[in-house]
């Protein structure tokens, strides 16, 4: 962690907040739900105690703002830098600013920002904490969605707040770092609603489990979904990316959520129309665009939007040929070749894998076609097909691509 | 991700500013501090990649320029 030079602080343990204005992405509840629970989370590892205020002023103004906003720090439009505030201090000293062109909200899998997360790191800063380089302790400078249910500070970023103000007078009727705290401790704002029901119905408190990932070589690895991007391949199953480059030697390990924070895991699957430089990810009956990491506005779409019949609720896999700018959708034991230049399927479709693919005579979970052979992937084998010629080439492990 | 190539320019651009936003670089404005100027901004960019654990190379390769174009907080994350 770090503090500010000089280590300003509030030389108080009763701290007041006012909320000047709201964004318009969110109601007005819900903004000041996500303050009062970004408060309390500072408050449940400190003696302090934040009143809000509704006039006059307050420590900390938070307000919403685009462009230049009467500081030395103008916002940057959408994108880029997404909030900023004032280590503590008179006048502007603890003030929080965040960029109205964000799209602000109160989940963290659609398109836009989180605003609990980023109110809760930018209230460090007006508490006196500066950035953290210790990836994922919320003073990390750059944002990354996360489930909010059951936020927990990181022991740096308590270490950080405690060397300022030190921990809280009484043992927190909780465990210090629970979040959302099951009721009301001592410690929190005065003024928040005396329900304190969270939002989204408290689920039981079991620790999320995240399946961890699997190792490179394991012999039975197999895949949701595979893309190139941008010359590089991007092998996906369940949050994890697998990221294999011409630009460095080793196999990167990513989250999906490292790229696309907004963009939920699981994809069904996904494939690069290289001449736009254009991704498309699939989940469920949905699709999203992207290019690099910005994902496209007015997405997810239907898939019934590329022409697929209601009856088709997902699809296995896809696979975009740049010889023929056709891309093949892969469900069931069927596939459809939709036209990329006309956005629209191709007449006679679908047609049973089995009878153009050679060699291919089950579903497909991942397709992919690299220097001109496609490479379709079951369970832990894929299977090298030259299409042109119609011929399976061999069958390989679907992991071959890490160099094992 | 690997940058299309005409945006190298353009990057070049965003890397200053990021780092005069966010790691206290300052541009000499004359030319004649050219060379000065280039390995000020490689002093900074080591200070970048050091903050994010990246390989310092002070060289403003892909995973750099990714890294920078994250959505971020504007406090700065070095300060004189």
């Amino acid at each position: 962690y770090s503090t500010f030079p000089y280590n300003p602080r509030w030389k108080k343990e009763d701290v007041t907040y006012r909320i000047l204005n709201y964004t318009p992405d969110m109601l007005q509840e819900d903004v000041e739900e996500a303050i009062a629970k970004a408060f309390q989370l500072w408050s449940s590892v400190t003696p302090l105690r934040f009143t809000r205020l509704y006039n006059g002023q307050a420590d900390i103004m938070i307000s919403f703002a685009a462009g230049f906003h009467g500081d030395f720090y103008s916002f940057d439009g959408p994108g880029g830098t997404l909030a900023h505030a004032y280590p503590p201090g008179n006048g502007i000293g603890g003030d929080a600013h965040f960029d109205e062109d964000e799209n602000w909200t109160k989940f963290t899998t659609y398109n836009g920002y989180n605003l609990f997360l980023v109110a809760a790191h930018e209230l460090g800063h007006s508490l006196g904490l500066g950035h953290s380089n210790v990836f994922g302790a919320l003073m990390y400078p750059i944002y990354m969605a996360r489930d909010t249910r059951n936020y927990r500070l990181t022991q740096d970023d308590i270490d950080g707040i405690q060397a300022l103000y030190g921990s809280p007078r009484e043992s927190p009727a909780l465990p210090t770092k629970a979040y959302p705290p099951q009721e009301p401790t001592e410690m929190t704002p005065t003024e928040v609603p005396t329900e304190m029901s969270p939002r989204e119905e408290p689920t039981e408190m079991t620790p999320s489990k995240t399946p961890i990932r699997p190792n490179d070589c394991d012999p039975d690895l197999t895949f949701d979904a595979i893309t190139t991007l941008r010359g590089e391949t991007l092998f996906f199953k369940g949050s994890y990316v697998w990221r294999k480059s011409p630009y460095f030697s080793e196999i990167e390990h990513d989250t999906i959520s490292s790229f696309w924070p907004s963009l939920a895991a699981g994809f069904d699957a996904a494939y690069e129309v290289d001449k736009k430089d254009r991704v498309l990810f699939f989940k469920d009956n949905q699709y999203w665009a992207v290019s690099g990491y910005s994902i496209e506005s007015g997405f997810p779409k239907l898939i019934q939007n590329l022409g697929f019949p209601p009856s088709v609720g997902k699809i296995d896999a896809a696979v975009h040929d740049q010889n023929t700018k056709t891309t093949y959708f892969f469900v069931g034991n069927k596939y459809w070749s939709f036209n990329e230049n006309t956005q629209s399927m191709e007449r006679g479709y679908p047609r049973k894998i089995a009878a153009d693919f050679q060699g291919i005579g089950h579903t497909v979970d991942a397709a992919l076609q690299k220097n001109g052979l496609f490479y379709f992937f079951h369970g832990s084998n894929q299977y090298e097909v030259d299409i042109k010629n119609k011929k399976l080439i061999r069958v390989m492990k679907s992991n071959s691509w890490f160099n094992c | 991700f690997p940058v299309v190539p005409e945006n190298e320019k353009e990057d070049m651009q965003f890397a200053k500013k990021y780092l005069e936003n966010f790691y206290d670089f300052k541009e000499e404005k004359s030319s004649l501090f050219k060379s000065r100027d280039l390995k000020h901004m490689t002093d900074k960019i080591r200070e970048m990649q050091s903050f994010f654990g990246l390989e310092v190379t002070g060289e403003l390769n892909r995973k750099t320029l990714d890294m920078m174009k994250q959505p971020r907080c504007g406090i700065p994350d070095v300060r004189s």
